[in-house]
C-alpha cells in the first residue's frame, strides 16, 4: 500500500508542475488533479498520463462541438479581436491565405483605423494571400469601414469576410464599447450569415487571458479561439482553461511568422507536446 | 486579497507565543497560491517561499502580537527587495553617445516603447535621440516606427536593403556625424529559442557596443517570463527590463520572475499607447498589486 502512496507522492507534484508551468492556472490545475485522483487506480506513470489525457480532452471544448454554420448562408463573417500585440493582423493574413487555397472567395476589412501603419501591415498580408482589402484612411470610423466591407462582400459574392480590429485592453470600457458597436453592425447588416467571433490569445500570456476572455465574451460573445505563438516556449495552457470556461473551441493555432504558419488546433497533438 | 487571506489564517491566533507550525504552513500556502495566480513563475515562487518560510519561523513572527501583519510585512518587504528596492534609472552617460538596444518577444511593445524612451531621454537628460528602425522583417514595421517618431518630432534612421547589424552600425556613424546624444535601437520581435535571431542580436551588440540592453515584456506574460528573460540574458546580457501594457489589469508577476532570473530590475512601465504613457517603475507598487 505504501508503495502506491510513494508513487503518488512522486507523480502528482510532477503533474502539478507541468500544468502550472504550462499556464493552466492554479484553480484549473487543482480541478484536474482532484479528478485525476478520483479516477486513477495504481499510480503507474503510463496509467496516470492516460487518465490525464482523458480529463484534458473532456474539459477542453472540441471543434466538433462548435456550432454548425447557418443552413443556407453562403457567407461567413469573421470578426477578429483581442488585446494588443497578440497576432490578430498576422493571423488574418494566414487565415485568408488558407481559405483562398480552399478555393473560397475571401475579402478582408481593415477596421483597425487607429494604430500607426496597421492598414499598411494588413494590406501587405492581403497582398501575400492574394486577397482584396476594403480600407479607408487612418482615423476613419471603423464602423464605416465595416459597413463598406459588407456591401462589397455581398456584391462580390464573398464566402469569407474577415474583419481586423485594433488591439484593445479588455479593461478599457470605451474601446470595448467600440468593438461591441462593430459587432452589432455586422449582425445587422449581414443578418442571415454565419457570424464567427474570434478571440485571439497569445500563448505567452498568463492568467490575465481568463479576464480578457470573460470581458470579450461579455461585449461581443466568443465563438472560437485563435491561439498564437505556439512555436514559442509557452504552452498556452490558459487558452485551454478559457476554452473549458466559455465552452468554445480553440480553432486555430499560430506556429510562426510566415503565412503558412497556421494549423487547425488538434487536441491530441497539443497534449502530446504538453506531456512530452 | 492576500492580506485578507492571511488575516483569516491568523485570526484564531491570540496573544504572544501561541502561533503554531500549522498556522505558518497555512500562511505560506496562501502566499504560494497568490504568487502563482499573479503569474509569478513556478520555480521563482519556490525559492521565494523558501526564503519567506525561513523568516516566518523566526523570532519576529513567533513573538509578535499581530502575526498576520508581521507575515504580510515579510512578504511585502521580500517582494520589494527582489524587485530591486528603489526605482532604477537609465544608464545615460553625460558625454558621448549613449546606445540603447531594445529587445523582446513578438508583439511585446518594443516599437511603441522606443518612441517613449526617446522622448523620455530628450526631456529628462537633454540628449537629442536618434531612433533606429532595425526590424526589416515585419510588414510595415519601419512605417510604424517612422510614423510614431514623426508624430513626436523624434529623428528616426532607416536603411532599405540592409541587414540589422549594418543598419545599426551605419546609424551610429550617422549619430556621431550629426551630434545625437542617444541612439535607441528598435529590433524585431524574436523567440529566445530562435538560434538565428538570437545570433543576430549578438552580432548587433558586437557592432555597436550598447550601454543598455532593455528587455520589453508584456505585463501579462505568464510562466515563460522566467525562461524568456533567462534566454535573452544568457545570450546578450540584459541591463534592464521594461514592462509594457501595465494599464491592463494584469497582476504583473512576470516582473518578479524576470528580476529574479536576471538580477536586473524593471526600470520603466508602459501605461498606454501614446508616447507620454511612460513612467518610472516603483517596486512597492507592483508588490501591492501582487498582494492585492
Ligand atoms: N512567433 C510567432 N510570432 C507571431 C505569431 N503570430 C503573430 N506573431 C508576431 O507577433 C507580432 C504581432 O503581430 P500582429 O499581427 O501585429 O499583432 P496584432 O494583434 O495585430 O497587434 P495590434 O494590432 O497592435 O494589437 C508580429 O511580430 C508577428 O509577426 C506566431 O504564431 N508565432
Ligand atoms: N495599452 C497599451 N498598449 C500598448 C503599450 N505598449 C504597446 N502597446 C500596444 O501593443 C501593440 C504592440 O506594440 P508594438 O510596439 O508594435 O510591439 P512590438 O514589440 O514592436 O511588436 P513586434 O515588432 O511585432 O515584435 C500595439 O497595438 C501597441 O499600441 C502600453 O503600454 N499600453
Ligand atoms: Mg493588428
Ligand atoms: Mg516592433
Amino acid at each position: 500500500f505504501s508503495k502506491k502512496a510513494e508513487k503518488k507522492d512522486e507523480i502528482i507534484p510532477e503533474i502539478e508542475e507541468i500544468l502550472i508551468t504550462s499556464d493552466f492556472g492554479v484553480e484549473f490545475t487543482q480541478q484536474i488533479i482532484s479528478e485525476l485522483e478520483k479516477r486513477v487506480g495504481a499510480y503507474e506513470r503510463e496509467e496516470v498520463l492516460a487518465v490525464l489525457r482523458e480529463i484534458l480532452k473532456e474539459r477542453i471544448s472540441l471543434a466538433s462541438r462548435a456550432p454548425q454554420p447557418a443552413q443556407d448562408s453562403r457567407m461567413t463573417v469573421h470578426l477578429v479581436f483581442g488585446v494588443n500585440g497578440t497576432g490578430k493582423t498576422t493571423s488574418i493574413g494566414k487565415l485568408a491565405f488558407r481559405l483562398k487555397k480552399e478555393k473560397r472567395r475571401v475579402l478582408i476589412a481593415a477596421a483597425d483605423t487607429f494604430r500607426d501603419a496597421a492598414i499598411e501591415q494588413l494590406s501587405e498580408w492581403a497582398r501575400r494571400a492574394d486577397v482584396p482589402v476594403i480600407r479607408q484612411g487612418q482615423g476613419a470610423d471603423p464602423g464605416a469601414v465595416v459597413y463598406d466591407a459588407i456591401d462589397a462582400a455581398y456584391s462580390r459574392k464573398v464566402n469569407d469576410l474577415i474583419v481586423d480590429t485594433a488591439g484593445r485592453l479588455h479593461n478599457k470600457e470605451r474601446l470595448m464599447e467600440e468593438l461591441k458597436k462593430i459587432s452589432k453592425i455586422l449582425d445587422k447588416k449581414a443578418p442571415g450569415e454565419t457570424q464567427n467571433r474570434l478571440l485571439v490569445l497569445d500563448a505567452t500570456t498568463g492568467q490575465n487571458a481568463i479576464e480578457q476572455a470573460r470581458q470579450f465574451n461579455e461585449y461581443t460573445g466568443v465563438d472560437g479561439i485563435i491561439l498564437t505563438k505556439l512555436d514559442s516556449s509557452a504552452k498556452g495552457g490558459v487558452a485551454c482553461t478559457v476554452s473549458g470556461m466559455l465552452g468554445v473551441p480553440i480553432l486555430w493555432a499560430g506556429t510562426g511568422e510566415k503565412i503558412e504558419d497556421l494549423v487547425s488546433f488538434n487536441i491530441d497533438e497539443y497534449i502530446d507536446i504538453l506531456l512530452s | 486579497t492576500l492580506t485578507q487571506k492571511l488575516a483569516g489564517v491568523f485570526k484564531k491566533v491570540r496573544g504572544w507565543g501561541s502561533l503554531t507550525e500549522g498556522n505558518i504552513k497555512e500562511g505560506i500556502r496562501e502566499i504560494r497560491l497568490a504568487l502563482l495566480e499573479a503569474d509569478v513563475s513556478y520555480k521563482v515562487v519556490k525559492s521565494f517561499i523558501d526564503k519567506v518560510t525561513e523568516e516566518a519561523k523566526g523570532e519576529k513572527v513567533l513573538k509578535s502580537l499581530t502575526p498576520s501583519q508581521q507575515f504580510t510585512k515579510i512578504v511585502h518587504d521580500n517582494l520589494v527587495e527582489l524587485l530591486g528596492g528603489a526605482p532604477a534609472d537609465l544608464g545615460i552617460k553625460s558625454g558621448g553617445i549613449s546606445v540603447i538596444m531594445v529587445v523582446g518577444l513578438q508583439g511585446s511593445g518594443k516599437t511603441t516603447t522606443c518612441t517613449k524612451l526617446a522622448q523620455w531621454v530628450e526631456q529628462n537628460f537633454g540628449k537629442k535621440p536618434l531612433v533606429v528602425a532595425a526590424d526589416p522583417y515585419r510588414p510595415a514595421a519601419v512605417e510604424q516606427l517612422v510614423l510614431l517618431c514623426r508624430k513626436s518630432q523624434i529623428a528616426v534612421f532607416n536603411r532599405e536593403n540592409a541587414r540589422p547589424p549594418e543598419i545599426c552600425a551605419e546609424a551610429l556613424r550617422h549619430a556621431k556625424e550629426n551630434s545625437f546624444g542617444a541612439v535607441i535601437i528598435d529590433t524585431a520581435g524574436r523567440l529566445e529559442i530562435d538560434e538565428t535571431m538570437m545570433e543576430e542580436l549578438v552580432e548587433i551588440k558586437k557592432r555597436i557596443d550598447p550601454h543598455e540592453i532593455l528587455l520589453v515584456a508584456d505585463a501579462a506574460t505568464g510562466q515563460v517570463a522566467v525562461t524568456v528573460a533567462q534566454g535573452f540574458h544568457e545570450r546578450i546580457g540584459i541591463t534592464g527590463i521594461i514592462l509594457s501594457r501595465m494599464d491592463s489589469d494584469a497582476r504583473g508577476g512576470a516582473a518578479l520572475s524576470m528580476s529574479y532570473v536576471t538580477g536586473r530590475t524593471v526600470s520603466f512601465i508602459g501605461t498606454g499607447e501614446k508616447v507620454e504613457d511612460f513612467e518610472r517603475f516603483y517596486p512597492d507598487r507592483i508588490a501591492s498589486r501582487i498582494l492585492e
